[in-house]
C-alpha cells in the first residue's frame, strides 16, 4: 500500500516546496518510487523539477475535477524513480469552483482511491501544499496518512503552528481519523543565529520527538538548484543541503520501520 | 485625501509583513499618520506590533462584514503616529463567508469610503496581504491606489510576478482602473550571493524604474524585532535593516512628490 504524506504549513516561504522536492529526490535515490503532487497554484515544485508550461496538459486541477486519473496525470521527471502531477494557476479558483460540491474536501482522496493503476508503480506520494489552510490544503490533509511540517527557525513560524495543529485536529475529528503528524523539520537553520537557536529549542521543548533530529541548514545550493530545474541532489550532490535531505530521508525511513 | 497602498505578493515568505510594518514605522517617524490594516489570517503584522489576542476584539473581519467602521476598528500601537486594525484567523473563512455577495470584492473599498472619521486622522493606509490571490488580496487591490510588491531575490520569486501582474491587469479592467504599481522592492538581499545578484539584475532589466533603488538587505535584526513586538526602528534603530526601511520611506515620498 503506498503512503501519502502532505508537506504543509500555512506560513509562507518556510521551505515546503524545497522539502517536498528534495526529500522526494533523496527517497528516490534509495530506490523508493515517489510521486510528487503539486497542489500549489504557483507550480514551484513543477518548475523546480523541470516541467515547463508546455508539459502541463494534465494537472492536479484535472485530477481534482476527475477529468484525469492519477495514473493518467502522472508524468516522469528527470530523476529516476520520481514522477510528478504538475499544477497551473487554474488551481487558484478551486475554492470557488468546487464550493457547491458536498464532497469538496474529499476530491483528492477519492481520486487517489478510485484509481488502481498508480498503486503498483508508487511507494510514496508527497503533496506540496500552498501557503494557506484553504480547500486545497484541506483536501491534502483528508487524503494523507500524515503531515510533514517544515518549520522555519524564525519568530513568526511558531505562531502559525498552533493554528495548523487545530486544523489537523478538526480534520481528524471530521474526515480523516487516521491523520497523524509525521514530524516537524527545522528548515533554513543558521546555527550562528541566536533567534534560530531559540526557536529550535522552543520547538523541541514543546513538541518533543515530533521534531526530526535532522535539521536543514540554510544553504545557497538549495535555492540555486530550482533555477537549473533539478533537486539539489542532482545539482550539487555533496552540498550540505543535499546531505541534510539524505539524512532526513534516512530518519523518515527509520522512524517508519520502528513504528 | 489619504492614500491606500497594498503590500502584496502571493509568493510566501518574501517580506510582505516585514515591509508593511517597518515602512509604516519609517513613515510614522517622518510625521506621517499611518494605519496598518492586517488582512492576513496569520495576524503577523498585529503580533509584530504587540497586539495580543486580548486586544483583537475589533478586527479586519468585522470591517469587511461592516459590523465595525474603520474608525471604530483602528487602535493605537506603541509607535507614535501609527494605528492598526488587527486580524484573527476568522479571516481565513472570508472566501466562503462572502462568496454569495455580489459586492464581495468591494467590501474593503466600501468600508474605507463609507466612514468619514478616519480620514481626518490618517495620511496613508498600508495593507498587509496574505500569500495568495484570493478574495482578501482582491479586496485589497480594489481598495488601493497602488501596490507595493516585495520581491525576494530568489529564483521562485520571479516566477510568481507575471501572475501577480496579470491579476493587477484584471482588477484594473474590471473594478479599479486607477490601480497602479507603486514599486517593486528587493528584499532579503545578500550581495555576496550570485543568484541574488542575478535576480536583482533580471528584475531591473525587465521592470526598469518600477524597481525601487533602495534594496532591503538580509539583516537578522529585522527577524528579531517581531519577537519584541516592535518594528526594527524601535528595536535597533541603527541597524542596516532600519536604515534600509528609512531609505525606502524617503524614496517613496520622493517619488510621490515628483509624480
Ligand atoms: N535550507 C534552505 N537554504 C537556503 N534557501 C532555502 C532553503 N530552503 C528553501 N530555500 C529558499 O527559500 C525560498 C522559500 O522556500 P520554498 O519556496 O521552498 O518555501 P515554501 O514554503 O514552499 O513557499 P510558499 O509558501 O510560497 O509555497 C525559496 O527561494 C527557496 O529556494
Ligand atoms: N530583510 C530581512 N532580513 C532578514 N530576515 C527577514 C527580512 N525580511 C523578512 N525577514 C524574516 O523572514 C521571514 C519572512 O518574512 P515575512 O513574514 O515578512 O514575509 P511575508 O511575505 O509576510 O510571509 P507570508 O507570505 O507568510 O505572509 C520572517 O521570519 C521575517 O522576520
Ligand atoms: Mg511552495
Ligand atoms: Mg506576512
Amino acid at each position: 500500500e503506498p503512503r501519502v504524506i502532505s508537506v504543509a504549513n500555512q506560513k509562507g516561504g518556510v521551505g515546503k516546496t524545497t522539502t517536498a522536492v528534495n526529500l522526494a529526490a533523496a527517497l528516490a535515490e534509495q530506490g523508493y518510487k515517489i510521486l510528487v503532487l503539486d497542489l500549489d497554484p504557483q507550480g514551484n515544485a513543477s518548475t523546480g523539477l523541470g516541467i515547463g508550461p508546455d508539459k502541463r496538459e494534465k494537472t492536479t486541477y484535472d485530477v481534482l475535477s476527475r477529468d484525469v486519473s492519477i495514473n493518467e496525470g502522472m508524468q516522469p521527471t528527470n530523476v529516476k524513480n520520481m514522477w510528478i502531477i504538475p499544477s497551473t494557476t487554474d488551481l487558484s479558483s478551486a475554492d470557488i469552483d468546487f464550493m457547491d460540491r458536498k464532497d469538496r474536501i474529499f476530491l483528492l482522496r477519492s481520486a487517489l482511491s478510485f484509481d488502481e493503476a498508480w498503486r503498483e508503480k508508487i511507494d510514496l506520494v508527497l503533496i506540496d501544499c500552498p501557503p494557506s489552510l484553504n480547500l486545497l490544503t484541506l483536501n491534502a490533509m483528508v487524503a494523507s496518512d500524515s503531515l510533514l511540517v517544515p518549520l522555519q527557525s524564525e519568530f513568526f513560524a511558531l505562531e502559525g503552528l498552533s493554528q495548523l495543529m487545530l486544523t489537523v485536529r478538526e480534520i481528524r475529528a471530521s474526515a480523516n481519523p487516521d491523520l497523524r503528524i509525521e514530524g516537524i523539520v527545522m528548515t533554513m537553520f543558521d546555527g550562528r543565529n541566536r533567534l534560530a537557536q531559540q526557536v529550535d529549542f522552543d520547538a523541541r521543548d514543546t513538541l518533543g520527538d515530533l521534531v526530526f533530529e535532522t535539521v536543514i541548514p540554510r544553504n545557497v545550493r538549495l535555492s540555486e538548484a530550482p533555477s537549473f530545474s533539478m533537486p539539489v541532489l542532482q545539482y550539487d550532490g555533496q552540498s550540505r543541503g543535499a546531505q541534510s535531505y539524505r539524512a532526513l530521508a534516512a530518519e523518515l525511513i527509520g522512524r517508519r520501520k520502528t513504528k
